[in-house]
């Protein structure tokens, strides 16, 4: 039973590509087969997952225009991580793909390219780039459920409410699967009584219980995991407070799809 | 002499926004005629500046397709920080214009909006969304200047190339003005091993000359600011060492224009 997963937020920054990366990590170290599609131009998720963005790679991009069902299967590749965790990179010309024009099935060509090509794998994870635009809106319509990544600032609560409506907009037009599988709070600062407050707006907003315990405090290792290309849980105890986090965030996950 | 400066990077939530009103906040203080211009969909710079986003305002996504030389005059607007600050706030469509077809003229149609309109401001910033589409392309289109705002990630320094790229083709196709002005650094943590090293990094690929000193530390009072919807410098001492820092960017900007 596949779950596939987009993580989604139009306000940049917040950890869509550190949070796609954490759950993943977990996935590996749980041994899930587990593909991560990248969907944005940027490709960090790609370069972290070991592999250098190239024009000759097939991904996203390509798989957006392929028209043939599960065309996808041919552009997946394993990653650097390990044999279960496998990627869709991203490549292809994704910004040009963002201006695409809006119609009728526009919405499912992604969810097309990956028809069939998935069906061995635990997990499927998107990760979005910063828009609502066509690109994202394929990977709300490829997904069983969105997952929305939230920084504790004002600039973070007011991106909110344009997320959900494309869920809804995406639910109704193309993806009767599509839900709100939750809200994961990131980059939490240890001392902040305006990120608390935020927290306090942010459960009044969506209610508690769409909002994810444990949240996912700023800690620089993440940083340095990134830069390694590495699993967060290759680091062992140094980051063990970011495993725990992860790991109960993909229990939470697989128990919410 | 008017200046406009375009706030860039195609990476999410490194600050262009916070330095765009740090900045505007430094020229509050010091009495200079200032306009803000917001191509964010997301409208943050606007509703900080104290102008509540609604369908009934005109601004940069309307003076997108005005096709008027200057008709972003009619369309700017007081800032709630005080007689000086002016906005064009985001509004019309600016999402739809991002998909806006490239043809000739097409970087230069924020340029035209803007042309005589501006004469009475000292500075000109424009926010940009993370993107690096057709709506960036105009800010840059438009301005003498491009800021790159940069955070010391390996995400953050991953970013850069494609943005100089941007900068030099609207330089060739649009505007021979045009010329990258510095690189801010961002959030810059208090004590991080990592942060160091990619600041070395950064100072290899675009040059020291280009770094720009000081860097804007990691501080949870920004986001009270924001929240607070009102410009740094209105905090006095507990954000003094910020206001320092918008102070010497202000400086520099102004002596680099
Ligand atoms: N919890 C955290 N602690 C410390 N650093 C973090 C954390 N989460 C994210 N970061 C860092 O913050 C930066 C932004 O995170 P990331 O790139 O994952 O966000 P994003 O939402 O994917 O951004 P974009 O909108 O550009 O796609 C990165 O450099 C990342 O390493
Ligand atoms: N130096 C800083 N210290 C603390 N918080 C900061 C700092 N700079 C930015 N932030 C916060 O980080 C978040 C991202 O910053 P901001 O929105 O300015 O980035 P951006 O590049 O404009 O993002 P986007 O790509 O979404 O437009 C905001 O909540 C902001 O308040
Ligand atoms: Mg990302
Ligand atoms: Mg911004």
């Amino acid at each position: 039973m596949t779950s596939t997963v987009a993580v989604l937020n139009q306000k940049g920054g917040v950890g869509k590509t550190t949070v796609t990366l954490g759950l993943a990590s977990a996935a590996w170290a749980s041994g899930l087969r587990t593909l991560v599609v990248d969907l944005d131009a940027q490709a960090n998720a790609t370069w972290t997952l070991g592999v250098d963005p190239s024009i000759e790679n097939l991904g996203t991009g390509d798989a957006l225009i392929s028209r043939t069902p599960g065309a996808a299967a041919d552009m997946m590749v394993q990653s650097g991580w390990g044999d279960d965790i496998w990627l869709l990179p991203a490549a292809g010309d994704l910004t040009e793909r963002e201006a695409d024009r809006r119609r009728p099935g526009s919405m499912g060509r992604l969810r097309r390219a990956l028809d069939g090509a998935t069906d061995d794998f635990d997990l499927v994870l998107i990760d979005c780039a910063p828009s609502l635009g066509m690109n994202t809106s394929n990977g709300l319509g490829a997904a069983d459920g969105a997952l929305l990544v939230v920084e504790p600032t004002i600039f973070g609560l007011r991106g909110i409410g344009p997320v959900l409506d494309l869920v809804e907009d995406v639910w109704s037009e193309e993806n009767k699967r599509l839900d709100l599988t939750g809200v994961v709070l990131n980059r939490v600062p240890a001392i902040s009584a305006d990120a608390r407050e935020r927290i306090v707006e942010l459960n009044k907003m969506v209610g508690t219980r769409s909002v994810w315990k444990p949240a996912i405090p700023q800690r620089v290792i993440i940083n340095q995991a990134h830069g390694e290309r590495s699993p967060i849980h290759a680091f062992g105890s140094p980051a063990s407070e970011l495993i725990e986090v992860f790991d109960a965030l993909l229990k939470k996950l697989r128990r919410s799809l």
